[in-house]
Formats: C-alpha cells, structure tokens, sequence
C-alpha cells in the first residue's frame, strides 16, 4: 500500500452525497446506500467511524459532476478518468469525491453487464480510500489500483483486501472492541435492509457523442470575436478561427466543455460579444444574458435582458462593438439600440431601424469585427464586409461564409473530407494530421 | 501510418505527464524530454501496472492507458491540493 502525507485528525468522520447523477437510472436512495457500503468498507477495517452529515459541513462531500467543475482537475467525458477525491486535510475541499457524470455509473455486483456501465460501488471504494489518506497501489489485488477492475461483488459482503486493511490500519489503527459501525450509521440507507435494490433495465442514455452540425451549411446562430479569434456558434458547438485565420478543428467544439455556466438544456445562443470596457464576454439566449470572466460565467447570471434597459422580453438576435466609435450596439430584428458598456446602460433615443447599415437585411444573425479593422455582418449563408466606419457594405457583396470562413468547397457544398488549400494559400489539413 | 504513431506518441506522452510519471511542463522554459527519461518514465508506469518493463510504447502499455481509471497521478509530486510522500512499507 502507498500513503498520503495526510490523515484526518479524528476517526469519527461525517459524510454526503451533495449531488446526484443526472441520467443515472439508479435512484438517489440506491446511490446513499452504495456510498454507505463503500465507506462502511472502510470502517469495517479499521477504527474509522462514518455518519451521514448535512451537505457543506459533512468532511466528506460526494459529487456527481462533468467537464469542468471548479476543482482544476476536469473530467473528460464517457471513458478515461471516472472519479477523484482529495486527500484529507483543513482544506474544504479535503476529503471531496468527485465522480464524473457522464460515466454510465450502474450497480453490478455480478458483473452481467459486462463493459456497458462503471459500477460505482468498486469504484466509490477506490475513492474513499484516497478521501481517507491512501494513494494509488500497484498491487494488483489492492483496491487502490488506478485502473478500472470491474465489480468487485456485493456490497454488503465486500472486505477490503489486505494490503488495503494493512494501508488503513496504519493510518487509523484497528476497528475498536465494541464499536460496531453499523450501530454508529446513518439512519438511512437502513443497514439491515436487503442491501441494494435491483438494478433497473439497462437503459443507454449517452450515446458517444452529440451529433454535430455542418459547418458547410452556414447558418450560425452568433459569430463574435473574442481576444482576436472568431467563434462561430450553431446550436451546441462552436467552431474557432484564429487570428491568421486557420479554423482550429474543422469539427466543431461542444458549447457546455468550453463555456461553464450556461444552461445544459440550451438550444441556441442568439448573440455573443466581447465587452470593450473589461473584456467579459457577454453570451445572449432567449430574454436572458450571462456575462463570463474568460470561460467561466460570473455569479448572478443570468439576467433578464431587461436590466440592461432594454424592453421587458428584447431578445438579442446580434451584438458587437462597431470599432469605429467603440460603441456597443444590440441588435433585435429591425431595430437596434446603442449601449453603453461603462455606464452599463442602453443610451437613449433608441432603438433605431437597421436600415442605417445598408446593403443587409433585417434580423441578422450575428454581426463581428474581424483582426483587419472591418466589421461583417452574417445571415443565413451570406456575409456583407463594412470597410473600416461606412455604413454601406462593401459592393461586390455578399458572399459565401461557407465558402470564405468555413473553407467549404461551394456554397451549398457538405464538409470537404480531403484536405485542400485554402484562401490566400493557406493549408487546410484534416482531424489528426 | 506515421501520423497515426504520433498521435499515439503525443497522447503517451501527455498521459505519463497527466499521471505524474513525467514532469509537468514548466512554463517559464522550453524543454525537450530525453529520449532516456522517457524510456524511464515509461518503465515505471509499466511495473506500476503490472506491465512487462520494455520502456516502449507498445501495445499493451497503450491499451493500459486507454483503460479507464481514477484521475488522481499514481506519482504525485507539488500538486497543491493533492501532493502527498510516496512511503512504503
């Protein structure tokens, strides 16, 4: 066995399941009971007592969460890392487990679904161990081995492993004579209740990925540029042009792995653009906006597009700042308002018609400056360039933003899938390459 | 062929960084791995996994890492919060 350097002070430690799965089919009753065995695992081997405490006092707190989840060690989706836990500590984060959840966390304690599911008794167990002051093993029969085993059988039956029970023990000396954890337990999961329901039909609920869309087809519901890339935002993804103008990945990135703290069960964002006073990045959907510090949203987010001083229930199709004066301006369908990023407040006399930008049609669907000074509008397939302060687009105008953004072949062409030359001889190259 | 061995190597590499086997990058200077901390770093993860000591990235030392497991580095070394002394019995 292999040992932190930290151990927690006191033997009688409290713990809570503060999130739960999402999708999981297991019941939040079943997972407080698969928690329980796991820790009562741990107790069993050694003088360690465990109670069921409120959520934020409890030392151990129990997650269930994705992506990025504000503790610098992301989870990275279906497959890879499953779960971690801190050390013990005076840290409030000491003794926290994490599990991510978009692993399809099951209870097999016989192994029948062989692949289609982590069970999260084995690995519950696994961290604990670490949330108690133990590291990795390489013993092979330890439960503190990196790698995902597989079940590791009921958990009302399961013993730790010696090389675990030795690792603890060390820590927390023997179980006491006459202290029985069960006694000392929860209320709830009752203990001398059958030990875990039945597991529920085998219901899939992550496919691997989320379709997405194509690029090809233009469309985008915002476009923004932010700290000198453009990103180009259609329903659940974004694709992300740098400053020399190479697309980082001709597929798409998810909205929800990047920007934290948006609604999961968004359809779209309307509009997007980066602050010219502080450089936060304000995200539109529906009546509601959220502000961002780089990719992580600002507390009290969202609010109603309304505080803004615009009418109750504005929805935001387009935003940018039109680099000729600096000014924000907020558009909706055929009207727009100018607003006031310091003062944090649409100026007054507005809104006014969009038929000051000529050339472009009404509800645009979004609007950005680009590294070379102009300002482009963006609708449906087609884009207008607005040389430097004009207010009448370019002539010759528009033209294909799948083609000149999207590096697409033709206009109403699907996504190339062989590498080719782009504009100005740049090189296109394809996923891996 | 070759892209596809690159791709295996980079990911090799990140995953023997991501779990402590490899040194963090330091930002403040550029740094080329030797090719004999390499073959070391590897060896290591291999006896830690059970795995025959070859120092290579081979077959099963890539399956060993595409297998599925606790995020927390088997070999911690200044990670604030989870820093911790390798002891052994």
């Amino acid at each position: 066995y292999a040992l932190s350097d930290s151990i927690w002070k006191k033997t009688d430690l409290t713990w809570n399941v503060r999130s739960f799965p999402r999708a999981s089919q297991l019941s939040q009753e079943h997972i407080r009971n698969i928690i329980y065995y796991a820790l009562r695992a741990w107790s069993n081997a050694s003088a360690l007592i465990f109670r069921e405490g409120s959520s934020e006092q409890a030392d151990i707190l129990v997650d269930f969460t994705q992506s990025y989840h504000q503790d610098s060690y992301p989870f990275d989706g279906p497959g890879g890392t499953l779960a971690h836990a801190f050390f013990p500590g005076e840290h409030p984060i000491s003794g926290d487990t994490h599990f991510d959840d978009e692993e399809m966390w099951i209870y097999d304690p016989e192994n029948n679904f062989q692949g289609r599911g982590t069970d999260l008794f084995a690995v519950a167990v696994h961290e604990f161990g670490h949330a108690l002051g133990l590291s990795h093993s390489s013993a092979k029969e330890s439960i503190m081995i990196p790698y995902y085993q597989g079940p590791v059988g009921l958990p009302h039956q399961y013993q730790l492993p010696l090389d675990d029970v030795m690792g603890i023990e060390q820590l927390y000396g023997k179980r006491r004579l006459g202290s029985h954890p069960d006694q000392n337990g929860p209320q709830l999961p009752p203990p001398t209740a059958p030990p875990i329901p039945d597991f529920p039909p085998y219901q899939p609920t992550y496919g691997p990925r989320l379709l997405s869309p194509d690029r090809c087809k233009a469309h985008f519901d915002a476009i923004a540029n932010i700290r000198g890339e453009v990103f180009f935002f259609k329903e659940k993804h974004f694709w992300r042009m740098q400053p020399a103008r190479n697309l980082v990945s001709l597929e798409p990135a998810q909205i929800l792995r990047f920007w934290n703290g948006l609604p999961q069960d968004f359809k779209a964002i309307d509009a997007v653009y980066e602050r010219a006073n502080d450089s936060q990045i304000v995200f539109f959907i529906g009546s509601y906006y959220w502000v961002f510090t780089d990719t992580l949203v600002n507390p009290g987010y969202p609010r109603p597009s309304s505080d803004l001083g615009l009418p109750p229930g504005t929805v935001i199709g387009a935003a940018f700042v039109w680099p000729h004066n600096g000014k924000t301006y907020l558009l909706e369908k055929d009207q727009y308002w100018r607003y006031d990023d310091q003062l944090g407040h649409v100026e007054p006399g507005y809104p006014k018609p969009v038929a000051l930008w000529k050339g472009v049609p009404p509800d645009l669907d979004d609007v950005t400056r680009w590294n070379d000074g102009n300002t482009y509008f963006f609708k449906d397939t087609q884009y207008w360039r607005f040389t430097a302060g004009n207010v009448e687009s370019d002539a010759s105008y528009p033209l294909s933003t799948a083609q000149d953004w999207m590096y697409c072949q033709g206009p109403h062409t699907s996504s190339p899938s062989a590498p080719r030359r782009g504009e100005g001889g740049m090189c296109l190259c394809g996923g891996t390459s | 062929a070759r892209s596809s061995s690159t791709h295996e190597f980079n990911k090799g590499l990140e995953w023997l960084t991501r779990y402590g086997y490899l040194p963090q990058p330091d930002p403040r200077a550029a740094r080329l791995q030797t090719r004999e901390e390499l073959a070391s770093a590897i060896k290591t993860m291999q006896r830690f996994a059970g795995l025959p000591t070859t120092g290579e990235l081979d077959k099963k030392t890539l399956d060993m890492m595409n297998k599925p497991r606790c995020s927390l580095p088997d070999i911690i070394g200044t990670s604030e919060l989870m820093r911790r002394r390798r002891r052994r019995r």
